[in-house]
């Protein structure tokens, strides 16, 4: 079973259309390995991508570097997943 | 902890997918007069594709389709499906509106429209979105169901990369969970509106997606949409964005709607249910049946709609 620890969502919020097609690169660069939850779609809305742990920081970086701002929607993953797994196993024990 | 009947299912929590297959079967068996199973193919490793007609008699009715899981991930849209079909049974005979709607109309329900990725979700990668056939040459498996239909298909907002979240596969239709579909619609060839579920951004969509060519019936689409999140709303204040696709949202090429639409069925919509962004994929279970709900005032503002506009 694929496990994500340490994985995080990262909302990334573009300032302007020059930054929104930055975002969109993004998605060819396969070396970061991201799962984007929510793709580009215009200014107003963020755009949400799960982000593997070993890329985290280099990603991070690089966010930075292009002065984008970001926060963290999800700080790990995989503890959602074990939370959201123990209800399922609990829930069907009842 | 199988129930014994829909009644004791619990709506409230996450369900397998042969909990799910259970409980259609159990909705089959509970009301015979009006709810029948139609399995309209198989996904690609034999699993059954399996659709609930509601129907109150006649032939050849006009129909409404509704579909969740075509995103295996999007668990709170099976979730959904499975809170929907109880639902038209519970409220048959009971709300006149429905009970109007299915005097004169069939619906039928596709709940686990992609139950490979769902049966992989659940037991391998939680965040699986795909189909699972393996893709000759590459070591990533799956296609993008929603990309994978005869509308716009290859153009910009799809991958040919089959390691992509977004690979339109092959070739049209070249998935069997969407072929299945394809078959269905052309053969019954009266379905009018057709909805297609899937998480999370919460908006409402109409087609096109893979073009910004206004359909001609946009007009009447953003009204409907706009009355429909407006009943959504009215229940928890939950705020939904509508439009076409890729004015909403981005452009997509590939996609159900837009291939529904193409083949006459006008009130082609999608929904992005909850939520905006705190869970994503993975809300709670605590929110599917405030999400069903409020789902449900917006599905039938589209049926109602449907039903007293038949074309």
């Amino acid at each position: 079973k694929e496990t994500f620890v340490g994985h995080q969502v990262i909302r990334i919020s573009a300032k302007d259309e020059v930054q929104l097609s930055l975002i969109k690169d993004l998605e060819d660069m396969v070396e970061f390995e991201l799962d984007f939850w929510r793709g580009v779609t215009d200014v107003e809305t963020p755009v949400d991508v799960r982000v593997p742990f070993h890329s985290l920081q280099s990603f991070k970086s690089h966010l930075e570097s292009l002065n984008m701002d970001y926060r963290i929607m999800i700080e790990d993953l995989q503890t959602m997943l074990d939370e959201e797994q123990e209800e399922m196993e609990s829930t069907a024990r009842v | 902890a199988e129930p014994r009947n829909t009644d004791s299912f619990d709506f409230s929590r996450y369900h397998t997918i042969s909990e799910i297959y259970s409980f259609q079967d159990m909705l089959v068996a509970e009301n015979p007069d009006l709810v029948s199973k139609i399995v309209i193919g198989q996904s690609y490793e034999g699993r059954a594709l399996n659709v609930l007609k509601f129907s109150t008699g006649g032939t050849g009715r006009p129909a409404i389709w509704i579909d969740t899981g075509i995103h295996s991930r999007e668990w709170v849209t099976q979730a959904s499906g499975t809170w929907f079909a109880k639902k038209i049974v519970s409220n048959y005979g009971r709300d006149p509106a429905l009970t109007a709607i299915l005097n004169k109309m069939d619906i039928f329900v596709e709940i686990v429209t992609n139950p490979d990725g769902f049966y992989y979700s659940h037991n391998s990668n939680r965040m699986w979105r795909k189909t699972r056939k393996p893709n000759p040459g590459s070591r990533c498996a799956g296609v993008d169901p929603n990309r994978n239909w005869d509308a716009g298909f290859g153009g910009p907002g799809a991958s040919s990369n089959p390691c992509s979240e977004t690979y339109r596969g092959p070739r049209a239709h070249s998935e069997s969970e969407v072929q299945s579909i394809v078959n269905f619609v052309k053969t019954h060839g009266n379905i009018q509106a057709f909805v297609s579920i899937h998480s999370y951004s919460q908006m409402l969509l109409y087609p096109y997606g893979y073009t910004r060519t206004p359909v001609k019936d946009q007009t009447e689409l953003h009204n409907l949409a706009k009355k429909a999140i407006t009943d959504l709303a009215s229940l928890y204040g939950t705020r939904y964005r509508y439009g076409s696709i890729i004015n909403t949202i981005y452009q997509a090429s590939g996609g159900t709607i837009d291939w529904t639409y193409n083949q006459g069925i006008k009130y082609s919509y999608t929904f992005e249910l909850r939520d905006t962004g705190r869970y994503g994929f993975i809300l709670p279970a605590n929110q599917i049946i405030p999400t069903a709900t409020e789902t449900w005032l917006a599905l039938m503002a589209i049926m109602d709609h449907a039903s007293k506009n038949t074309y």
